[in-house]
């Protein structure tokens, strides 16, 4: 059995260099993932978060 | 060259009575050939259309053709078999009764092959489960499972494995890499006769799809394009009407009268929200509040896909504090969905029997969306008493959709649709907190 979830979330700005940022995975205020493809989760655990 | 041209002599031979023959022989046999299948093609639809209307004479719906998906051999294999009766047929099985001494060693053998952790599970004593079914669907100790403290997160719906997240962009969501089916397909299209409820699906899916060289990846997450083109889709087109206002049509500038504030307030006090409140980070608004356009900012759709292995507690939980607005009920196959089938059968989540579960949480569209599979073919929903998953009478229920589709007019959309009511008319759908059991699976 398998759960897919589909949601909005905000997607944050894309910071500039000039504010010291160096790479994509940088992305203040909006979603940022906690997860790693064929981690084990348990409830209750985050997946991720705004 | 021109003498070259002049002078070279230009023998003219007939060409072998043989070989035009045979070539005149392959051009008619392959004439017949395509005849004779355009023929047996024609006379299949002639018998169906034939079919259906001493059906519909006869009161009854029309059949609807069975999905037969390419794929190697093991999923033909599969797609010959009557996967909806074997798993009712495996159902059966597990629900009858075991011996009560054979109860506890065949548990622990299962925990054991499986994996399950028995020091977590409610019941400590294993003669209370009378067969497999029941054990399968164990509810666990209160505390094992503690709910990530942060409100702002999403948490997992269940015990599984992660087998794919990313964003979504253009409606497509890629079940594993390189395979990819449109939203429409996996939560069905908009309905204008549907209650408000406006999916993503419709305006990202009539966008033009993405090219391959569009896709890249950051760490393990998927992003299939770059950032800047989401904004044309982002905001009102796909945002679901908001939970103190009227559907997007009519909702306009309008304020609220003292009878909707006096409303509002009973309900949170129903809801109980006061210690979300508290907890409810720097923005110190209620979760059920809508974010402001200018707090929400640019949005994206993202998608992740749990796996529950055989061995895992099979209940799922509400990963947000949420409002179901609606249900829609796929009523497909039943094909396995382990992690190789999902691999090697493109498209699995939309040909499955699924719930998909649309509504909104605090920053716009959210949907769950369980998937049956042959084992775990019941799809339970704690606060829907109608939904029969796996049902002999499901078919009849999607007929009947069919046919009141008929009957309005519209086309069939491939599912039956209900919509919540929930506990006050202003709230539009089910309220579900973060963590809350949502319903499970059941075998068979």
């Amino acid at each position: 059995s398998t759960i897919v979830l589909v949601f909005e979330a905000p997607k944050g700005r894309r910071p500039s260099f000039d504010e010291g940022f160096t790479g994509e995975e940088e992305r203040p205020g909006g979603w940022r993932w906690n997860i790693e493809k064929g981690q084990k989760l348990k409830v209750g655990q985050s997946i991720g978060h705004v | 060259l021109r003498s070259a041209l002049g002078q070279t002599k230009v023998e003219w031979k007939p060409i072998p009575v043989g070989l035009g023959i045979g070539f005149l022989g392959l051009l008619q046999l392959y004439r017949v050939q395509a005849r004779e299948k355009r023929r047996i093609e024609e006379e299949e639809v002639r018998t169906q259309e034939r079919e259906d209307d001493e059906s519909e004479k006869h009161g009854c719906p029309k059949k609807r053709k069975r999905i037969r998906p390419s794929g190697p051999w093991q999923v033909q294999i599969m797609s010959t078999l009557p996967l909806k009766a074997l798993s009712r047929l495996w159902g059966r099985f597990n629900e009858l009764t075991i011996p009560y001494y054979l109860r506890v060693p065949g548990f622990r053998l299962y925990s054991f092959i499986f994996g399950v952790n028995l020091d977590e599970v409610a019941e400590p004593d294993l003669h209370v489960y009378p067969n497999l079914a029941a054990f399968f669907y164990r509810t666990l100790k209160p505390g094992v499972r503690p709910i990530d403290p942060n409100p702002n997160s999403i948490v997992s719906p269940a015990d599984g494995k992660v087998i794919q997240f990313g964003t979504i962009e253009h409606g497509e969501v890629e079940q594993v890499k390189g395979v990819t089916y449109s939203l429409d397909a996996l939560l069905g299209s908009r309905r204008p006769s549907s209650s408000g409820i406006s999916t993503p699906t419709s305006e990202l899916a009539s966008r033009p799809s993405v090219s391959s060289q569009d896709r890249h990846s950051l760490g393990d997450e998927e992003v299939i394009r770059e950032d800047e083109e989401f904004a044309q889709v982002n905001g009102i087109s796909y945002t679901l009407p908001n939970l103190f206002s009227g559907p997007a049509k009519n909702r306009g500038d309008k304020k609220d009268t003292p009878k909707d504030q006096s409303t509002k307030s009973q309900l949170s006090s129903e809801l109980d929200v006061t210690a979300e409140l508290a907890r409810s980070g720097p923005t110190s608004q209620p979760w059920w509040a809508p974010a402001t356009s200018k707090e929400k900012g640019p949005t994206a759709l993202y998608y992740c896909v749990v796996y529950l292995a055989p061995g895992d507690y099979h209940r799922f939980h509400s990963p947000v504090s949420w409002v179901v607005e609606s249900r829609r009920h796929f009523a497909g196959e039943l094909y396995s969905v382990s992690p190789y089938l999902q691999r090697t059968l493109p498209g699995l989540f939309t040909l499955n029997e699924r719930v998909v579960l649309l509504g909104r949480w605090r920053w716009g569209f959210f949907s769950y969306t369980p998937v049956g599979a042959t084992n775990v073919g019941s799809i339970v929903v704690n606060f829907d008493r109608e939904l029969r998953t796996n049902s002999l009478t499901t078919d009849t229920a999607a007929d009947r959709a069919a046919e009141q589709a008929a009957n309005d007019g519209e086309p069939y959309s491939g599912f039956a649709e209900a919509t919540y009511e929930g506990a006050s008319a202003i709230l539009r759908g089910h309220a579900l907190t973060r963590g809350e059991e949502m319903g499970g699976f059941q075998l068979g």
